[in-house]
């Protein structure tokens, strides 16, 4: 997962909505919310796990189309990692 | 037990050797059982918790773990455990629920999937199941319920994550959880599902718009649950019918409960609302599992009043 990005996606009209699905539908995309592109829907986040060879891809679609977005997480290999930090700190601290 | 550290992620093996240590040591409140094997030949262990009694106890079901990157999941369904068994002395509420009821516990639901997200793809969420036709494995388990199949919200193709599956309980392990189900029906007065990402407390409908017959009761035990749950860190939670509060869906194990006459069916959307994903950090199992627990203790409260 090193290099893949987390997009996080409001569309803001129906306009916006068909243009994310279309895009959405021509990537190996893994959505986090909603489950799946179908449910995709006005002023709802959404949020996409982007392989790093698509993220270029995505960002120039997306700002291509004026379509709002964010990345939440921008490279997912190192939240992996953090996520099972704890034990070891916790053993740091004792 | 006291060892056990509950505020990191287990594997699948850590968490079933921890199952066997509590039906050990804690045999006065605990039994444990298999209702089944998964598709891999998995053992499918459920713990049942509640003081032991010659008569039939009413129950509550509590599965964790049905989609496998959410980690989240089992960490609750231990720290329930824990908790119950913990409290059980010095806690008056507690007491009268662990007398008053069995709490069945399925800590890692989709075994094989877990076990996948843990050593192979973090990611992964479906069960590992494989239909001879296609490449593609797995079956999202919450869809495989006999509900509305396979219509909006679902995939009929195999390789996609909301895929649900070649028939209902087409998955061994939602087999299993069905058949366990229907045979208890009469004593499970309530199903709880585990989930995480929306920070949301869900009842039926999730098929369809139209309001459940016993919707008074239902949104009373959801609006003191999450008031409950509120009580602890501040952190909101929306509740209300999976369809219009999330979105409608071809249906899922709380359909499928409630339709087989389980009157109080929830699924839990645990924390968090995006911020960190599926990577709830180790550190937020402790603050999202206690604040969790109050709502589960409020449900199952309010359940004993009815």
């Amino acid at each position: 997962y090193a290099g893949d990005q987390v997009f996080r996606i409001t569309p803001s009209d129906d306009e916006e909505v068909q243009v994310l699905k279309n895009i959405l539908g021509h990537m190996k995309v893994d959505l986090w919310q909603p489950n799946t592109a179908s449910l995709i829907c006005k002023n709802a986040t959404v949020d996409v796990h982007v392989k790093r060879n698509d993220t270029q891809g995505l960002h120039a679609h997306l700002k291509q189309q004026h379509i709002d977005y964010g990345v939440f997480i921008s490279n997912l290999q190192k939240e992996i990692e953090k996520q099972t930090g704890y034990r070891s700190s916790r053993k740091r601290r004792s | 037990e006291s060892q056990y550290d509950y505020e990191v992620y287990h594997s699948l093996e850590e968490i079933q050797s921890w199952m066997f240590e509590m039906n050990k040591t804690q045999s006065h409140l605990v039994d444990m059982f298999s209702i089944g094997k998964s598709y891999e030949g998995r053992p499918l262990y459920v713990l049942q918790i509640g003081k032991r009694s010659r008569h039939q106890k009413k129950a509550v079901w509590i599965d964790c773990g049905v989609h496998a990157r959410e980690w989240i999941g089992p960490a609750f369904c231990q720290w329930f455990v824990k908790e119950a068994i913990n409290s059980y002395q010095y806690d008056s509420v507690t007491r009268r629920l662990l007398n008053q009821l069995n709490f069945y516990i399925m800590p890692v639901f989709n075994v094989d999937g877990y076990h996948f997200s843990w050593t192979t793809d973090r990611f992964w969420r479906k069960t590992r199941s494989k239909n001879h036709k296609f490449h593609c494995r797995g079956v999202d388990a919450n869809r495989n319920w006999k509900v509305k199949w396979c219509e909006e919200g679902a995939s009929s193709h195999p390789c996609d994550d909301t895929y649900c599956g070649p028939f209902p309980e087409s998955e061994p392990e939602v087999k299993a959880v069905a058949k366990f189900l229907r045979k208890h029906k009469k004593r499970v007065k309530a199903y709880i599902s585990i989930h995480a990402y929306a920070q949301m407390l869900l009842y039926p409908y999730s098929y369809k718009y139209a309001t459940i017959p016993n919707f008074n009761c239902v949104e009373l035990a959801a609006h003191n649950a999450v008031t409950a749950l509120y009580s602890a860190y501040g952190v909101r939670y929306r509740y209300g019918p999976a369809s219009t509060t999330l979105y409608v869906s071809s249906g899922s194990s709380i359909d499928w409960a409630y339709r087989n006459g389980i009157p109080y069916a929830f699924a839990f959307e645990l924390r968090d609302t995006g911020y960190f994903g599926f990577l709830l950090p180790e550190s937020l199992i402790n603050p999202t599992c206690t604040e969790t627990m109050r709502a589960v203790k409020a449900i199952a409260s309010g359940l004993l009043k009815k």
